[in-house]
């Protein structure tokens, strides 16, 4: 509980020197290999021309992350975490002194893959995305109130794949929506763009 | 670290408790829905017969799995972890006094959904498998190198996506023996049984 006052104060910095700087920042978290890295792909291939970006990446091992947003002519940096099962504000607080700020208008960052510990460490960003796909089942969003409740954005992707997985993406938003009223359901199937031009204008981009 | 310390310290207590009742425990840990709950499903259908089971579910929220085991006429209790990411040797401890050990032969323990976690938290099992699903891509492996180290048996689930997914099996396999030499590698389809003989072999069961 302390760690996690502590944490929010660090946020709460974070998200000043954003601001000051003009730039919005997206904390994009998720179950493992839900799609994360693609979705931010894919929205560097269609914002990069509109705005400045960058990504900052957080595993507990490799750099393989960056290096798949670095291909699209976007600056990543990658965090590795050790142990730790979530990024903190400690640690964008660090990363976010090594970029040039002022050149900068979006920022992505993408959580380590994990639909629990992300829920208790903000990081200062302006919006929470969580990321779902639909071969976790049909439980994984009442399975994990905690983390439904604080996202702003509920992505639920791999949809090509929901009728293989027997899975109704109608129950998963439903779920979704039971637990958090106010949150934007958005289902997509990163792999092909379906769905992101709705993820752009949910994220007001 | 001196939490992992003390959790030691229990899981011992609790191995030897299941060593004086003869009751062989395995601690299946795993993505979220990669297919524990399914693969114990299924274990339970082959091994009712042979065995008397009981099975310990670990989940954040909900009592879904227990609840799924139960409908095969085996005795099934959930744990809520809160905001926990793992089970840890504590909470086993106090569901195994709950637990008639002298009528057990067999203890299916599912962990919390979750590749990172429960690396740190052993539970004082014979046995440790962790469970990966072909729909989390193609880095699963190499991204948890600490619960693949830590784990005698590595099954890779849903196999009947990998063409879907465009994922290589023998690479995730070669991934997983070059972190862990010794570990056992089972791709299974557990909607349907396939691998399910070779994983009950490797079980020793
Ligand atoms: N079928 C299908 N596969 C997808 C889709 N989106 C991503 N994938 C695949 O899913 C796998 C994981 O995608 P990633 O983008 O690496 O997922 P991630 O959430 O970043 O994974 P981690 O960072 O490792 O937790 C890759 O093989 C992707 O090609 C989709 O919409 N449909
Ligand atoms: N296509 C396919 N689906 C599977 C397979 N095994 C399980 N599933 C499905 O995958 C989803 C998740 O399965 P579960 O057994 O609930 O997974 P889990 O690991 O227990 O999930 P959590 O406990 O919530 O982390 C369900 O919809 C299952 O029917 C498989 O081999 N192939
Ligand atoms: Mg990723
Ligand atoms: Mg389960």
């Amino acid at each position: 509980a302390d760690l996690i006052k502590a944490n929010e104060k660090i946020a709460l910095l974070n998200k000043v020197l954003l601001d000051k700087n003009n730039v919005k920042a997206i904390d994009i978290m998720g179950a493992i290999g839900s799609g994360k890295t693609t979705l931010i792909e894919v929205l560097c291939e269609k914002l990069k021309e509109k705005y400045r970006i960058k990504m900052i990446a957080g595993d507990i091992s490799t750099d393989i992350d960056a290096e798949r947003v670095k291909k699209h002519g976007v600056t990543a940096y990658q965090i590795n975490t050790g142990r730790e099962c979530h990024l903190d504000a400690h640690l964008i607080q660090h990363t976010l002194e090594e970029i040039s700020l002022k050149d900068t208008d979006l920022l992505f960052i993408e959580n380590v893959g994990n639909l629990i510990c992300p829920a208790d460490f903000v990081l200062g960003t302006h919006i929470k995305v969580v990321v779902i796909s639909v071969t976790e089942g049909p439980y994984v969003v009442i399975k994990h109130p905690v983390i439904m409740k604080m996202a702003d954005i509920l992505i639920i992707n791999k949809i090509d794949l929901a009728e293989a997985m027997e899975v109704d993406i109608e129950k998963l938003t439903a779920d979704a929506k039971k637990i958090n009223p106010s949150i934007k359901v958005i289902p997509t199937i990163a792999k092909t763009g379906q769905g992101i031009p709705e993820l752009i204008r949910a994220l007001e981009l």
